[in-house]
């Protein structure tokens, strides 16, 4: 067991806190067209550290907060953690449990915490770096992206194996 | 780190060739150098040949032959270097259903050493998931998740949740 | 030129708000000129306000949301200056059951006017089409075609035939 | 009525002739993936004269033909011919039935007829866009490409217009 849960509260359609729990083997998530699906995948490609607006279907930091609508008020600040079981030790790090959290304001300012603890972006990169979560090419794949490792060229596909090796 | 790179490389056409034909039922496929001389900048190719067909370029394959040829080269990639977990948004939407049965046998065995999140709008894909949430889009535009319970192998969904499944 | 391509551009609009509200069972779009002072140069972009939600950038909307704001704009395209026939090859794919629907009610109303030719591998798309063609990859891999009846409002597949419907 | 009937013969997939009768309203095709379907689409696409490979999922004319396999040998033409019915007059043409028809060999020529005359690639393309026929980005929605009118810029997305005007 690696993933053991993942908090969702106020980043994009989860207005509220939402909590799914991990278990060993394959998790689903269903549900109806523009439900909020893929927003639980663009929340875990957010909350590893994830830069890249476009991969998160998005344009700036205001887009990954709930916007609010006709009966519900838009949210100040959008918050996913994603607790990892560390009791065999796979993160090097102290804790039997380890808790990654990403915030960001309205005013565009993103923070980054391990268990509670702010620390900077970089801490938070080299830290995936060294548990092969990085790169995210193959951990991570969008809706309608499957086929993308076949439409790369060649030279660009190498990094797929550059990122396994 | 030119031998690391032929290393994962060797290990993952390994792995490819049969990833490739236990998806398809038959067929053969290889992964290819594009420049076996410069390691440190050579591409790779992918050859396939499915079942009873002559090798062809990827260009010709069908939109479900694509999506299929993706998931092999992903799944021989985690099995050579597996990551922590594995996100999968609507990899199985262009699959027939030939085809998401050989595709949801294999997630489930490479789920006994990795975890896997999937999210799929496929009743026969469902069944290899030991946790289900339901996500739908409430009235407030906000989502709401609902567990919904495994009853042997049939995912029961509550009466009055508007889900597609 | 310019007057035609307002002309165009007025009449695909008005179209256009109503097929996005009844594809949607609800909510509003429109379609602006990036420039109206400049009709042989301006861009045309899309706005959409799903059912109660706000107004939000296209890259927001998920997969079957996209799909189904793009047929919207080719159905209004179609009503405004129809083609003497269409051809839809699996549009249909990302859409749940309730989309699915809608999508199918509009293009039976549509082909009153317009043939079209579909690809779809989905049982509920099928049941508007007064003529089915089964294909099958023969042992010698050359296509083999079989014409399917149909049965009052159901599809028929003949025992043998090994096809996914 | 436009539509009467498409005819493969040595195209892609289709090795033997096949016929596809069409009637009014909806004509659906189904079956498993790589069945040939999209074939049929691309056949169409090719026979109103299509000249970018790439929209044919090919790299040359000889991507066009039966390729052969292990139990029946290649082909070495392709032919599509496409009936319409022509008693309105919205052809002007002095046929009441109109068929188009496009020859590929190996050494890579390709013929034009109309109703079994030669004519050149720039006649047909004429004929093409006086029925509307010419531009084709409505009137063929390939699979996988139904949010390409989503993902242009505003400023390519005007030719739709254009073409409709
Ligand atoms: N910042 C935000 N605030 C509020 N709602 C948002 C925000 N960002 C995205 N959304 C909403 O989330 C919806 C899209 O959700 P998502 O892409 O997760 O759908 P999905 O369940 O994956 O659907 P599909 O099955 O069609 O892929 C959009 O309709 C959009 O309105
Ligand atoms: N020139 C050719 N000669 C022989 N076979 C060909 C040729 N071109 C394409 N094919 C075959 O046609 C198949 C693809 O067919 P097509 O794309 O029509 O499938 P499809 O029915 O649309 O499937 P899907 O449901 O997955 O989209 C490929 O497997 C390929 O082998
Ligand atoms: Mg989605
Ligand atoms: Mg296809």
């Amino acid at each position: 067991l690696r993933l053991k849960h993942l908090e969702l509260h106020g980043y994009k359609s989860f207005a509220g806190k939402t909590d799914f729990v991990f278990g060993a083997g394959v998790s689903a998530i269903v549900g109806p067209n523009g439900s909020g699906k893929s927003n639980v995948v663009d929340g875990i490609r957010w909350v590893l550290g994830e830069q890249s607006y476009s991969l998160l279907r998005g344009k700036k930091t205001e887009d990954m907060i709930f916007g609010g609508s006709d009966l519900r008020p838009r949210a100040g600040m959008a918050q996913v953690t994603l607790t990892f079981d560390n009791s065999d030790g796979w993160l090097p790090i102290d804790f039997s449990e380890v808790a990654i959290s990403r915030r960001a304001y309205r005013d565009g300012q993103n923070e980054y915490l391990l268990n509670g603890q702010r620390v900077r972006l970089r801490d938070l990169n080299d830290l995936m770096a060294r548990v092969g979560l990085s790169e995210r090419t193959y951990t991570i794949i969008g809706q309608g992206l499957i086929d993308a490792a076949l439409a790369l060229k060649p030279e660009e596909r190498r990094s797929l194996f550059e990122e396994a090796a | 780190m030119e031998r690391e790179f032929r290393k994962t490389f060797d290990a993952v056409s390994i792995h490819f060739r049969e990833t490739f034909t236990r998806l398809f039922g038959g067929g053969t496929a290889k992964l290819a150098l594009t420049d076996p001389e410069h390691l440190t900048t050579s591409g790779v190719e992918i050859q396939c040949k499915l079942p009873g067909k002559r090798t062809q370029t990827l260009s010709m394959l069908s939109g479900g032959e694509r999506s299929l040829t993706a998931c092999a080269l992903i799944f021989a990639l985690l099995r050579v270097s597996p990551t922590p977990f594995c996100v999968l948004d609507e990899v199985d939407a262009m699959l027939d259903e030939a085809n998401v049965g050989r595709y949801r046998d294999m997630l489930e065995e490479l789920s006994q050493s990795t975890q896997f999140m999937i999210v799929t709008h496929n009743r026969n894909t469902v069944q290899v998931a030991e946790t289900v949430y339901g996500i739908t889009m409430g009235a407030d535009s906000a989502s709401q998740m609902i567990s919904l319970k495994l009853d042997g192998e049939r995912v029961e969904t509550p009466r009055n949740a508007p889900l597609t499944l």
